[in-house]
């Protein structure tokens, strides 16, 4: 018990190791490749192009101050700060697309017509935490 | 490969997850609009190819290249669209006619191309998807060696088949053109704009369109006396294509306008006003305030 109520005295730890897991944490949230070929899941017999498609995904920690690095919102420094200090069963916040670019898709359709389409949000760009 | 690992923990291996419509059924239950776009594509047309015992698709190969050419020119290698365009539209559908063209027997023994009867199904054309410019795409086999670009002297006349149907009392319902062709080795298609005979037709989402045709290139430019140029016509492949060029609305597809240069405007609808808005790349015509 007194252990605990001991106040932590900085100067105790190594500063710059406790300030890293601010600014650097070792899983940091970013954007990862994934690509694929539409032939793996079979679709290649009616999307003609593209061949190869990476949507890319976000994957990683989302550190306790995410601040203006993630562009992410105040509400995501709030829900942190109910995660610490008063509710852990909220989750933290997550590491998730920010940013999307689009994709063209040229497809055969069933009635043997073709047809060139240009699709929304198909490609991750940007992640951010929240 | 990361490839190879993302694969094993999305799709996983068991048969069940092979067959799409039950990795989608799975995912939305009964609620198809969950689906982003292209997956909503795909999920139709397993669920269509299911019901005709997976007949292969065979699109016409003139009509393929034709689109593969245009995919490279507003796309980049990753697919996706390039900024750097002067086109508004975000869809192009590009349709070969329904069933084998009636020829006329008359003009077949002349050696002409003649004039054909052919049906369109626009089927696929959707609500969201407003027709910005219609093209018949005529293409030239290769029995004709271009050595250099040669330009032709055409006619070609277009007559929509149901001119009883009220849509034509506000538009026309035959074009005539004559035409200068400019062939060359690499570029064989010709391009004709019909959007002034099919916008109504089109904006009134027919299901489908019927139309006479007759192209015929001639051996020089004074069109009353000059004769059919026969090996032009031979080469002259039959049926053309018909290709929409569409502007689709709904939130899935993307709107390059965002990215216009000031001034220019968001694409209208084909709703006559505005005729002859060229929207093909080449063609910059400033569309009329």
């Amino acid at each position: 018990g007194r252990e605990a109520q001991r106040p932590k005295n900085p100067a105790s730890y190594n500063l710059s190791e406790y300030l890293k897991q601010f600014l650097f944490p070792e899983n940091e949230c970013e954007l990862h490749d994934f690509r694929l070929s539409f032939s793996q899941l079979h679709w290649d017999n009616w999307i003609i192009a593209p061949q190869r498609y990476n949507p890319r995904y976000c994957q990683g920690d989302c550190p306790r101050a995410v601040g203006h690095r993630y562009g992410s919102p105040v509400h995501a420094m709030v829900q942190n700060i109910i995660y610490e200090k008063l509710d852990s069963s909220i989750p933290r916040p997550s590491c998730v697309p920010a940013q999307y670019s689009p994709l063209s898709v040229l497809t055969i359709e069933p009635d043997d017509s073709i047809a060139y389409k240009e699709y929304e949000d198909m490609i991750a760009t940007k992640c951010t935490c929240r | 490969s990361p490839m190879s690992r993302g694969e094993n923990r999305t799709l996983g291996r068991s048969p069940e997850v092979e067959s799409l419509s039950f990795l989608l059924s799975s995912v939305v239950g009964n609620r198809p609009d969950l689906l982003p776009p292209l997956l909503q594509v795909l999920s139709d047309r397993h669920h269509q190819n299911r019901q005709r015992g997976m007949r292969s698709l065979q699109p016409d190969s003139t009509a393929l290249g034709f689109m593969k050419r245009l995919y490279r020119m507003y796309a980049s290698k990753e697919g996706i669209p390039k900024s750097n365009r002067s086109h508004l539209y975000n869809t192009v559908r590009l349709f070969t006619p329904d069933a084998e063209p009636k020829w006329d027997t008359e003009d077949q023994r002349m050696g002409l191309p003649g004039s054909a009867d052919l049906t369109f199904n626009l089927d696929r054309v959707t609500v969201e998807e407003h027709l910005l410019k219609s093209v018949l795409l005529y293409s030239f086999n290769n029995s004709i060696p271009f050595s250099s670009a040669i330009v032709c002297p055409c006619q070609l006349v277009v007559k929509e088949l149901e001119s009883s149907s009220p849509e034509c009392s506000r538009a026309p319902c035959s074009l005539n053109f004559n035409l200068d062709l400019k062939l060359r080795k690499k570029r064989r298609w010709v391009e004709i704009d019909v959007t002034a005979l099919l916008g109504p037709l089109i904006a009134t989402n027919k299901r489908s369109v019927k139309m006479a045709v007759n192209f015929t290139c001639l051996q020089d430019r004074d069109r009353h006396s000059s004769v059919p140029n026969e090996p032009l016509n031979k080469a002259l492949l039959r049926s053309p294509s018909l290709l929409l060029y569409l502007n689709d609305t709904s939130n899935q597809a993307y709107h390059n306008w965002y990215s216009l240069r000031s001034g220019e405007e968001p694409p209208i609808p084909w709703s006559g006003q505005r005729r002859g808005f060229s929207t093909f790349p080449g063609e910059r015509v400033a569309p009329r305030r």
